[in-house]
């Protein structure tokens, strides 16, 4: 067959004028590294469960999209991870929701469908699971990031929930610099960086 | 939300989607892309798909499945089903996304109906593509 690899990094209101150059280079970046990452995986006869699971570790790892290091926060300023994967072969599943430690879901989800009798693990549970798996947990903490934090602060002022890229205008460039700050749910010294984003799409 | 489809040279397709959720939800919320059959499904039968948008549509239009059954029982390619589905059902319901989907012979569709959506692909022979906006 052809080997061949879609990407998604979420969808939103993503336009040209809600985006800088710099901006728009690192989506692209990292949606280059993501697919010549599975491509890899294909192109040395993996099978495209091994390449979805690389790919989509890809972009967990990335600040940019809303999934792993990027998430959005709750309501409640926790960050709340979500992954499934499906094997087309075997019409094989698996699936984790509502996790808060697993730095990367999709392996875990993978680990459901391969090493479980289970499709579905959410919360402790997925988490426990993925601890006996020998799956990497970090802090929760790993998963902060100021612009999501900020975008947060939005929707609580607004008293809504937000979607995945439904971006702000972008900045002039005559506008002023922002100052480092500290975070108040962290106590980490932030600096605000060229992502800029509003609104995410979950 | 991010997704991933893929063939690989034995012909088997596969489907992963992994999200952060929705800023500001509450009570547990989930959306569609841990369902099976809403955010992600694949089927050597049909196709792969992994889906980006308001979950809560996604779910009750049973997206990722819906594409799959309109390829199984009606006879349309990925690019005339994925269509039907996100440009047609999801925007007569209020649902706002996309999805990315592809079919065992590396025919892929990347529909959405928002303003835009950060995709890409890349084919056998090496050639990728990536795309932002409409």
């Amino acid at each position: 067959s052809p080997i061949t690899l879609v990407i998604h990094g979420g969808a939103g209101t993503i336009t040209r004028k809600n985006m800088t150059p710099e901006k728009e280079q690192a989506y692209r970046a990292v949606l280059n590294q993501a697919l010549q990452t599975g491509y890899a995986v294909l192109k040395r006869g993996g099978t495209s469960l091994d390449a979805v699971e690389a790919t989509v570790r890809v972009m967990e790892d990335s600040p940019l999209f809303n999934a792993g290091k990027g998430a959005v926060f709750t309501h409640e300023g926790r960050n709340e991870l979500d992954a499934s994967v499906m094997d087309g072969k075997t019409l094989k599943a698996g699936a984790i929701a509502g996790v808060t430690t697993i730095k990367n879901p999709i392996s875990t989800a993978r680990r459901v469908m391969d090493k479980s009798e289970h499709v579905m693990m959410i919360g402790p549970g997925a988490e426990a699971f993925a601890k006996a798996q020998g799956m990497e947990l970090v802090d929760p903490k790993y998963f902060y990031t100021e612009t999501r934090w900020q975008g947060l602060q939005k929707a609580l002022q607004e008293e809504k929930v937000q979607l995945d890229h439904t971006e702000a205008p972008a900045k002039p460039a005559n506008a002023p610099k922002a100052r480092n700050a500290e975070s108040p749910k962290t106590g980490a010294i932030l600096n605000e960086t060229i992502f800029t984003e509003g609104n995410k799409f979950g | 939300t991010v997704g991933c489809v893929a063939l690989d040279q034995y012909g088997n397709l596969a489907a992963g989607t992994s999200t952060g959720g929705m800023t500001n939800k509450r009570y547990g919320r989930v959306g569609d892309a841990p369902i099976i059959g809403a955010g992600t499904y694949a089927n050597n039968a049909t196709c792969a798909i992994s889906a980006t948008g308001h979950g809560e549509y996604f779910i009750r239009a049973v997206v990722g499945f819906d594409v799959s059954a309109l390829m199984a029982y009606k006879g349309l390619s990925v690019n005339d089903a994925a269509n039907e589905v996100v440009m047609k059902k999801l925007v007569e319901m209020g649902g706002e996304g996309g999805l990315i989907a592809l079919d065992r012979r590396g025919n892929i569709a990347m529909p959405f109906n928002s303003e835009g959506m950060y995709r890409g692909y890349i084919k056998a022979d090496g050639t990728s593509e990536v795309l932002i906006y409409k």
